[in-house]
């Protein structure tokens, strides 16, 4: 058992093995273990369950460095409405969790706007025009082929119109890679900075898929570069897959984890914290 | 580059022969951060490195070469060796009496319903007369983006709307494309996690319902370490008959291909490039060692 096991190479490589399998980047694991054995030999660690609470620890550490807190809560806007710019690469779950996120919105009393600016795939508006009904939100649509960034235009002047609290725009996913959808976006991101007279939307969504390795570090940098991403909603941890890549790129790029997505149903969402987080890389 | 980092660690090296332990490891080391960064599974890149390790110690550096070019190009051929294989596996199979049942299956959002498409327009390329079958009753609006998809590539779309066994749909499907002259019939299912034994059990009704000619696990080529489970689990279930790498036109460097390859043995029929109709590519083992290594 942990309590008695005592601490030898074989532990340390199971515990390797764990992080890389939970998909933590090659040499940000190579930095917490070598950190991992620096600690053992200052604390005087006797057991296995003292290393692995002290690799929990440093973990945990490393998820809220610079962070004021444990949690990382969405930010509002002084004034209404507040405005939430979801993105992410095709398939990660980006129109479920404005849909999560709506419902949450709306079960705490508020009034919020969906703006369905993915004008591009095939029923992506019908999508999320399903959600706003059965949710009971206003869905903002273009005509399929139009642009997106007029969509936004119209739905963040349709929400102060109607005094909605949040407006939150669903876009097309596209690859980083893809220079003209980059174009795209940051093109929807200078419509939000022009009606909110300068200032970005108050938060920028990447969402990443729980199941995605190292690209997922590439998808960050890139979607950082051209819209100032405030904060990750990491979909799909109900699946095996643990999302370890997150640390690396809250490690690196200062992001922080907001919200993590646990299923396919409205309720399926949960707001990011650390130690449970952690728990799950080694369960 | 890979070989661009195995040149300098080797720079000083020079070529003496035989290739020693030494430079094998030193070699190796480079290969394995290489192949952990392209999203290879752990396990199977322990398995790859001891073979090559094998394979690489104590040979001989071949006339012209560097050490660090010789152990580069047995990891190139081992690569190359794992990911290929039987040319005719990758190849589509056809039932020899119509209609040609193909059920696509997968995790949420991984492309099944792109690549309904993208094979209806396929076949039709062939001369064949597809139907495609929409089974996902569950995701909003699937149904209406698998019509506007079958749209795109001229084949009609086989539904009962939202509220049927999807089990029920295929079958009827099946019946129907027998009278009707379709002789390919592309079933999309929604999107699951292999270990929701519901979900998972529906795909077995399913199959043993439709008993479809070809069963192809539909996989982001993104993925990362959970690769392995996945397939495992989709195996296990259904025993798959190959694999569909969906958005390799991203620069993920595809080390999913490796880990299906060694622990499924199944071939990859097809990589999906694109959003489009079009957009879909033959897998080509020495293009994809090369992509991984990096
Ligand atoms: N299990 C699980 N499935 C999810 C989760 N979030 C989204 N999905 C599923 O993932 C699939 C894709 O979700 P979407 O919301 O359409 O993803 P998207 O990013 O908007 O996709 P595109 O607009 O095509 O780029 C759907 O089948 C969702 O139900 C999650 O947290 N868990
Ligand atoms: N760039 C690129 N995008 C792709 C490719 N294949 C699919 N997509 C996109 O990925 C997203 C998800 O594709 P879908 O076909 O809806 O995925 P799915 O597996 O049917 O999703 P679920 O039914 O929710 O499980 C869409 O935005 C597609 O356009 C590909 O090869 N390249
Ligand atoms: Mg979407
Ligand atoms: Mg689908």
């Amino acid at each position: 058992t942990g309590k008695s096991r005592k601490i030898d190479e074989q532990l340390y490589e199971e515990l390797e093995e764990a992080l890389i399998g939970a998909d933590l980047n090659i040499h940000t694991t190579i930095r917490i273990m070598r950190d991992l054995r620096d600690q053992v030999r200052d604390q005087d660690a006797r057991t296995a369950d003292d290393v692995k609470d002290i690799l929990r620890n440093a973990l945990v550490e490393a998820m809220v460095a610079g962070d004021e807190g444990y949690f990382s809560p969405l930010k509002q806007s002084p004034t209404a409405p507040t405005v939430y710019l979801v993105v992410g690469v095709n398939g990660v779950g980006k129109t479920t969790s404005i849909a999560k996120m709506a419902y949450r919105f709306k079960e705490a009393g508020h009034k919020v706007v969906l703006a369905a600016a993915d004008t591009f795939r095939a029923a992506a508006i019908d999508q999320i025009q399903i959600w706003g009904d059965r949710l009971g939100v206003t869905v903002v649509c273009g005509k399929e082929g139009s642009d997106p960034a007029s969509v936004v235009f119209d739905a963040i002047r349709h929400a102060r119109a109607a005094g909605a609290d949040y407006v939150i725009c669903d876009t097309a996913g596209r690859l980083h890679t893809k220079q003209n959808l980059m174009e795209e976006l940051k093109k929807i991101n200078r419509v939000i900075l022009r009606e909110r007279g300068g200032g970005p939307a108050d938060e920028t969504l990447l969402v990443l898929d729980a199941t995605t390795g190292q690209n997922a570090i590439l998808q960050a940098q890139e979607f950082k570069k051209a819209v100032d991403i405030s904060g990750i909603i990491l979909a799909k941890l109900d699946g095996t897959a643990r999302g370890g890549i997150v640390i690396t790129i809250k490690d690196e790029l200062k992001v922080p984890i907001k919200l993590i997505g646990t299923g396919e149903k409205p309720e399926d969402m949960e707001a990011f914290e650390p130690h449970t987080f952690v728990k799950g890389i080694f369960e | 580059s890979l070989s661009e980092k195995l040149q300098s660690a080797f720079a000083r090296l020079g070529g003496r022969g035989v290739l020693s332990e030494e430079v094998v490891d030193k070699a190796l080391h480079e290969v394995q951060l290489a192949l952990l960064e392209a999203d290879v599974n752990y396990r199977v890149v322990k398995g790859f490195i001891a073979r090559v390790r094998e394979r690489a110690t104590g040979s001989d550096i071949l006339k012209g070469l560097e050490p660090a070019q010789q152990v580069i190009k047995i990891v190139d051929e081992e690569l190359t060796a794992l990911l290929g294989g039987d040319d005719e596996a990758t190849k589509l199979v056809f039932a020899p009496k119509p209609p040609t049942i193909i059920m696509l299956v997968g995790l949420q959002g991984s492309g099944k319903t792109t690549h309904a498409g993208k094979l209806a327009a396929f076949v039709r390329k062939q001369g064949r007369n597809p139907i495609l079958v929409a089974c996902d009753v569950y995701r909003p609006a699937a149904i209406k983006q698998l019509e506007i998809v079958g749209e795109q590539v001229k084949t009609p779309v086989f539904t009962k709307g939202d509220q049927i066994d999807p089990v029920d749909i295929a079958q009827e499907a099946v019946a129907e494309a027998s009278t009707s002259g379709r002789d390919v019939v592309i079933i999309d299912t929604a999107g699951r996690l292999q270990i929701d034994d519901a979900l998972m059990d529906e795909l077995k009704r399913m199959k043993a319902a439709v008993k479809p000619t070809q069963i192809l696990l539909v996989l982001d080529a993104m993925t990362g370490q959970e690769a392995v489970n996945v397939a495992k689990g989709f195996t296990d279930s259904l025993d798959v008959d190959g694999f569909i790498l969906t958005k390799f036109d991203s620069d993920t460097r595809g080390g999913a291909a490796l880990s299906l390859k060694t622990i499924a043995n199944k071939p990859i029929k097809f990589i999906g490039v694109g959003e489009k109709m079009d957009a879909l590519e033959a897998f080509h083992p020495d293009r994809m060692a090369s992509r991984i290594l990096g």
